[in-house]
């Protein structure tokens, strides 16, 4: 399900765009056991110059998007995952183990050029 | 199509090789319960979390996991002179432990069963020892080995918890495939026959309801900074 962003934002420019990944409607509800879902959170949109100077970009960033205005070859600056956090799963396996596990940088919380 | 395709990358990404199925499901203990829900409560918090060291346990670990018991009773009788009541041998299977890393933990959990059960019930004494020569038992009567607890719990209810110290040195040791125990529960007379005569026998019901299980967690290094660089 994707949430939707607040209108105000310039939709192509970069930002996290929200997914939320309901295990009931996989099915796997049946042995995931917690939690219900995750956000697969995605980063995606444009990164033009005028954005490097602020909007939690790199240095690197804004060097890229520069040399990119004077050599078009240069691609652009590109919008990545700058915060990360982990999740944890209960679920069941096939061996009727019941397994707690955690997985690093899981959700994409923020996101940049 | 795409739903297949994201259920095979899910499942390897899990380390399984496809969906379990629901009817072999276990009872979750309310611990692992416990931890998630203050895991989702911190994350939805944005407090960030060392998902390396459990704390409600008390160790450092990033994957915890419920082994079913998978062993056999050996006898349940009325309690005899020494207070025998009942001996089973506990078999886990560890080959589940597959990841690289260490045991931090080998938490043995005994289910008596509900309260009902044991309204006066004596006091009991549980002895669990690591099954000697296990290979042979197959051909004999299997003996009981190095004792890892002995303990005398009064009036038990609901699950009673013993940490293994004696298990984990074995597994980071020799990466064990399979773990058997032998579990060893003794009535202690004199409360017994006082008060319980009327009683059936309690050595039967314990039978019937005692479940086990082990919790162990694994610290995999690749996943989790050893904690001291981690202070500095």
């Amino acid at each position: 399900a994707a949430v939707p962003i607040p209108t105000g934002l310039c939709r192509n420019l970069c930002h996290r765009h929200q997914l939320f990944v309901n295990f009931q409607d996989l099915g796997w509800h049946k042995w995931v056991i917690a939690p219900k879902g995750f956000m697969a959170n995605y980063c995606h949109g444009d990164c033009p110059f005028t954005m490097t100077t602020y909007l939690n970009s790199s240095n690197y960033a804004f060097m890229q998007a520069l040399m990119h205005m004077a050599d078009p070859k240069v691609p652009k600056a590109v919008c990545i995952p700058t915060k990360l956090s982990p999740i944890s799963m209960l679920y069941q396996d096939n061996d009727k183990n019941v397994i707690l596990r955690h997985y690093e940088d899981m959700v994409v919380d923020e996101c940049g050029c | 199509q795409t739903s297949e395709f994201q259920d095979y990358d899910f499942l390897q990404f899990l380390g399984l090789k496809k969906a379990p199925s629901p009817h072999r499901f276990q009872p979750v203990p309310r611990i692992l319960r416990k931890i998630i829900r203050a895991r989702e409560t911190a994350a939805a918090r944005g407090a960030s979390q060392d998902l390396c060291y459990v704390k409600e346990l008390g160790v450092r670990g990033n994957l915890l996991r419920l082994l079913p018991d998978q062993g056999f009773f050996l006898n349940t009788q009325k309690p005899s002179q020494d207070g025998s009541c009942l001996q089973k041998v506990l078999s886990f299977n560890l080959s589940a432990v597959k990841e690289k890393g260490k045991l931090t933990m080998a938490q043995l959990i005994l289910h008596l069963g509900p309260r009902s059960y044991y309204y006066l019930q004596p006091e009991l004494v549980v002895a669990v020892s690591v099954v000697q020569d296990s290979g042979v038992w197959g051909r004999s009567h299997p003996k009981p080995g190095r004792l890892l607890v002995q303990k005398s719990v009064r009036g038990p209810q609901g699950s009673l918890q013993f940490n293994l110290q004696g298990v984990v040195k074995d597994w980071n040791r020799h990466q064990l495939k399979n773990l058997d125990l032998y579990l060893e529960i003794l009535v202690k007379e004199d409360r017994y026959s006082r008060v319980n005569a009327q009683l059936d026998n309690p050595c039967n019901q314990l039978m019937h309801s005692l479940h086990a299980s082990l919790l162990v967690v694994t610290l995999n290094l690749k996943h989790c900074h050893p904690s001291s660089r981690k202070k500095r």
